[in-house]
């Protein structure tokens, strides 16, 4: 029961770990603007892993120094290897991200400034549909179950030698068909992409399958 | 429990096809809800809920072909839109819930609709809260197949704005909706202007008038000047008028004159005569005529049944209309006009060749906001010539027949509901 005093329960409480995330920097607003469609999800399909030893890496991370691209989606901020500040946003990844907060900005009637403001912010924090605005794209899709989550396999290239066998990419975890996964510590609540991945080092093939949960709930999709 | 689901898809995908725009919507017009047991909110009682939800879909069958029926004794599978509640991760769904604030609710193209019980929603006109009725109605569009507008005004914005005294589906909604499912179509047993005549505060008498369409057992009052029904029809047709027939009636006709302001249904071989002050049909009247009256002995020469009538003001006859035949009769001989009855293609001869509705007429009816005539037939209607035509266009038949139009393109969204939802 949520707990109440009085005789109309209008003094009805919710937990504090019920709230909603509120979105307070640009990272969580554009975890917002990528949920609702305003910006592409992360492809997993550009990921591309080179060799650990490439000395122009500029990850330092054990896990993650063969990763050359921008964790967006699904890396906790509580994840001391990795979070998406430690990177930082390339040029082309700043400009979407001012594309995508200006047509959220114009669709929502504010000033269009492209800039995330105390205004914009406010938007993006008020009660809202769970729907994407925009069709969210993805490039297949396998609707093997009744509530719309298809695997997207990526094949991606992993340079051999330097990972163990069982090496799980250390991201934030949900599995589609266990509801009480352990590792999902949730740190984007209702946002849920997120990945899955393990590497089998026993493998002679350099290509390594991803299965990456992604789900839509887009309801003119079948 | 994924066979289980995948099992589920299958049934369910035949129900989806692309509607003739091209966007995904259901290919059948009746489809059935169900909130699910397992998903009941905690805030409200479950009497609450469904009739929230009830009058959600009576919404949107209001202003589409769609009727909604509650379901809760067919197995699941047949089930095309399940609600429930839940918080966090809850019902077996793939995206969480986020707590208390920002997303209230989500749905899936397959007709699930989920709201997020962390939210306080309220019943309707509370004043406090998240309204689940205006969240329902704007979920229910998206299964639908309606995505988010970011008009001022629409039900499908995707951010929820405070409670508003009695909202409702404004225009661009309704086309919204029509666009993916097309307009309300159908037949009707009449149409007619209702006259009432009131003082106001001066003692100066007026008349207003109000535009009513009858079909079966349930009629819609029609705001003209909104160019839609009014909210929440229809209604059964005993509610508004007692004391005419069940199942509909055939003709409504109002002869009024300097000597004469009586109001006439009929139905079959009979006929009523209405008590406008009484707001219900007479057992008997002034003259100590009882009612229903036969028609041959109120109107002689008259046949009947007859398929619709109205009263020409400009020269005091009824048009009583049967198959092919028009019957002029004249109020003031109590009979029939001289020459008649006549062919309908004579007394109101095509304007353009072999566009005429011939015979078996639906509905006569003369309007105050058009002053015209319009026969209706089927779901297409033709305008009578007025004399305002033939001033412009002399060369128009006297009572001629404009050519054909679509009723819905006329009159717009008089839409059906299922009968469980006429009396919500």
């Amino acid at each position: 029961e949520k707990l109440f005093h009085k005789r109309d329960h209008s003094d009805v409480q919710s937990g504090s770990s019920h709230q909603a995330e509120l979105i307070t920097d640009k990272f969580t607003a554009e975890l917002f603007l990528s949920r609702y469609g305003f910006m592409k999800p992360v492809n997993w399909e550009e990921i591309q892993f080179h060799d650990a030893d490439d000395a122009d890496s500029p990850f330092t991370d054990d896990y993650l120094d063969d990763v050359d691209v921008r964790i967006q989606e699904g890396a906790s901020s509580q994840n001391p290897r990795v979070t998406a500040q430690d990177v930082g946003p390339t040029p082309a990844q700043a400009q979407e991200f001012t594309s995508a907060l200006e047509e959220f900005q114009r669709v929502s009637g504010l000033p269009v400034t492209g800039v995330f403001d105390e205004a914009t912010k406010t938007a993006m924090n008020k009660p809202r549909c769970g729907v994407p605005d925009k069709e969210v794209e993805l490039s297949n899709s396998d609707d093997s179950t009744a509530v719309d989550t298809f695997n997207e396999t990526v094949r991606t290239n992993i340079g051999g030698g330097n990972s163990s066998e069982g090496d799980i990419f250390n991201f934030n975890t949900t599995d589609a068909s266990n509801d009480t996964n352990t590792n999902d510590t949730d740190d984007f609540k209702g946002f849920g992409d997120v990945i899955n991945g393990t590497h089998d080092a026993n493998t002679d093939s350099k290509m390594e399958n991803m299965s990456v949960n992604v789900h839509q709930n887009e309801p003119n999709r079948r | 429990r994924k066979r289980h689901l995948a099992g589920l898809v299958s049934k369910n995908r035949q129900k989806r096809e692309v509607s003739e725009t091209g966007h995904m919507a259901f290919s059948k017009t009746l489809l059935r809800w169900r909130l699910m047991g397992e998903g009941y909110s905690s805030q409200l009682t479950v009497d609450e809920q469904r009739y929230i939800f009830r009058l959600a879909f009576r919404m949107w069958s209001e202003v589409s072909p769609l009727d909604f029926v509650e379901d809760t004794s067919s197995p699941l599978e047949d089930i095309d839109i399940r609600l429930g509640f839940g918080t966090g991760r809850h019902l077996g769904c793939n995206q969480r819930f986020d707590g208390t604030g920002r997303e209230f609710a989500h749905a899936w193209f397959l007709g699930d609709i989920h709201f997020d019980d962390d939210e306080h929603f309220t019943a309707p006109n509370t004043g406090s809260g998240i309204s689940l009725l205006k969240v329902a109605v704007h979920e229910i569009g998206h299964v639908l197949g309606l995505p988010h507008i970011y008009r001022p005004g629409s039900i499908m914005q995707p951010s929820y704005l405070p409670h508003e005294a009695g909202f409702e589906m404004d225009w661009m909604d309704r086309k919204a909706i029509q666009h993916l499912y097309g307009g309300c179509k159908g037949r009707f047993n009449t149409v007619f202007d209702w006259i009432r005549k009131e003082r106001t505060a001066y003692g100066e008498v007026v008349i207003r008038f109000n535009t009513y369409f009858m079909r079966d057992d349930w009629y819609w009052l029609y705001e003209n000047r909104n160019n839609r029904t009014r909210y929440g029809d229809p209604v059964a047709l005993q509610v508004g008028w007692r004391g005419i027939p069940t199942g509909g009636v055939d003709a409504y006709v109002h002869v009024w004159s300097r000597k004469r302001d009586d109001v006439y249904f009929f139905k079959g071989t009979q006929f009523w005569k209405y008590n406008q002050d009484q707001d219900q049909a007479f057992t008997q009247d002034q003259e100590g005529r009882r009612y229903p009256r036969r028609i041959s002995e109120g109107f002689p020469g008259v046949p009947s049944p007859i398929d619709t009538a109205f009263y020409d003001r400009r020269e005091s006859r009824i048009y009583f209309f049967k198959n092919s035949l028009v019957y002029g009769f004249d109020v003031g001989a109590n009979s029939l006009a001289r020459g008649f009855p006549k062919r309908i293609r004579d007394v109101f001869p095509p304007v353009v060749s072999g566009d005429h509705p011939d015979g078996n007429v639906d509905a006569a009816y003369f309007s105050y906001t058009h002053n015209a005539v319009f026969l209706l037939k089927g779901t297409g209607f033709w305008q009578v010539v007025g004399s305002r035509d033939r001033w412009r266009r002399p060369f128009l038949p006297r009572n001629g027949l404009l050519p054909r139009k679509e009723v819905d393109t006329q009159w717009f969204d008089i839409c059906n509901v299922h009968p469980a939802a006429l009396r919500m």
